[in-house]
């Protein structure tokens, strides 16, 4: 563990409750996309199938439990939860995000670190968090103002893969032989998409203006 | 055998 993997853990993990405040706060889940929540949904249950198998460390089996828990807790709130449903921008997120899952699913068939069933959905959960954001983001554009907790859970979960390079990079020259291409290429791309996000946050954090995304 | 590459990051 070092220190960039671990404010890449806590950034991931505040945002995470930055999401769980605004919607507990508010009961509404209005300019949150469900397909992002789902799909970071599907991205942890794909990612931790050694939750159970492989012990690595408490710290390292409880933020998996969290992750997990939180992901599917939020989707069901979205879903079920008669007074937040209710605030869920339907007719806006529309993205149709099972193009994303085969086509992460169909390049871990043929990418990925060994053939076998966890390092494939290992490599499929890698590519599909990379592009887990587009659906939010294009909700983000669509309705227009943002209101503040979620433009900072979006800033925060855009935040975390970039410690996360850091950290790559911090192994990279401290350990022999660490290579993660996977997680690296597909971690780059991740906070690429980002970037213009990250550009119109910080021009309305410089000029103290409501967040806006362009159309 | 080849050793497993140990997923310990998150």
């Amino acid at each position: 563990m070092n220190i960039f993997r671990l404010a890449g853990d806590m950034t991931h993990l505040i945002s995470v409750l930055v999401l769980l405040l605004k919607i507990y706060a508010t009961k509404s889940c209005s300019g949150i996309s469900l397909k992002t929540q789902e799909l970071y949904a599907m991205v942890f249950l794909a990612r931790y199938l050694d939750l159970f198998s492989d012990f690595i460390s408490l710290y390292n089996t409880v933020m998996k439990l969290v992750f997990i828990g939180s992901s599917l807790a939020i989707v069901w709130c979205m879903r079920y939860h008669r007074v937040v449903r209710r605030s869920y921008d339907r007719e806006l997120d529309t993205f149709r995000y099972w193009i994303l899952v085969g086509a992460c699913f169909t390049l871990a068939l043929v990418l990925h670190e060994k053939f076998s069933f966890q390092e494939v959905f290992w490599a499929f959960s890698i590519y599909l968090e990379a592009v887990a954001i587009l659906p939010q983001l294009v909700l983000l554009q669509r309705s227009g103002n943002v209101d503040n907790l979620t433009g900072q859970y979006v800033f925060f979960l855009g935040a975390y893969r970039a410690f996360y390079i850091l950290n790559w990079i911090y192994r990279y020259l401290t350990e022999p032989r660490f290579t993660r291409w996977i997680s690296c290429v597909s971690g780059l791309v991740q906070t690429a998409l980002y970037a213009d996000f990250f550009y119109y946050y910080f021009i309305s954090w410089k000029n103290n203006a409501k967040l806006q995304l362009p159309a | 055998q080849e050793i497993k590459t140990q997923k310990d990051e998150l």
